[in-house]
């Protein structure tokens, strides 16, 4: 879940 | 999210706006390379492919929706509807140059070796030199149409901020990621002659010539 939530950036 | 980010999102969706705009008004796309208009609908479409895994927020999938719609209609209206306006003698860059290097350094170098985080960093390293073709062809054509110019300011700006996002994000929430980093620096190092022709000549109202 963290890798997810890093992908925050467009 | 910080206002670096917002910022330089803001300067992305106005750079789409501004080439679609560019391309409606003038019923054409010359000057345009649709090589770079293929490998920016390319970068979206690896990048993005977590648009109904991941929900992050309204902002982020609105926005991955965006740009992923704007990059296939820039195309189909390159190649499809604007097609006789499409200067294909000059955007002769051979994507493959591209393309195979990029694919080949995503393999190699990435933060793991999942399917999904593969395709993220192939489109992370794609970004960084999906410009060249259309900075190729401006060199060939030794100009470039004013609209085009504030496209292309836009879009090496938005990056750009976002080297200025990486630092306020590694300073104040200890978020480093050496691979965006990396590959947008040398994005943005790609622009950086074009900036200095467009902050010397485009802001004085001359129209942008390069030493061809």
């Amino acid at each position: 879940y963290l890798q997810a939530q890093e992908k925050d950036e467009l | 999210m910080n206002i670096f980010r917002l910022i330089g999102d803001m300067s992305h969706l106005l750079a789409i706006v501004l080439l679609l705009l560019k391309m409606w008004k003038t019923r054409s796309c010359a000057g345009i390379s649709g090589k770079s208009q293929i490998l920016f609908a390319l970068v979206f479409a690896t990048r993005y492919l977590d648009l109904f895994t991941a929900f992050i927020s309204a902002y982020n999938s609105t926005m991955k929706l965006f740009f992923i719609s704007t990059s296939l209609v820039t195309v189909y209206l390159m190649y499809f509807k604007f097609r006789a306006t499409y200067d294909a003698n000059h955007d002769t860059f051979r994507l493959e140059f591209l393309v195979v290097p990029v694919g080949g350094l995503a393999f190699l170098v990435n933060h793991n070796f999942s399917p999904l985080e593969i395709l993220w960093t192939f489109s992370i390293y794609l970004e960084s030199v999906a410009i060249l073709p259309q900075l190729f062809m401006m060199s060939k054509t030794g100009e470039a149409e004013t609209i085009t110019s504030h496209y292309l300011f836009a879009l090496g700006s938005y990056r750009a901020l976002y080297i200025l996002n990486w630092v306020f994000r590694y300073y104040f929430e200890g978020f480093f990621d050496l691979i965006a980093v990396v590959a947008g620096c040398v994005q943005t190092i790609l622009y950086c002659d074009f900036f200095y022709l467009y902050i010397t000549k485009v802001l004085k109202g001359k129209k942008l010539s390069l030493p061809a």
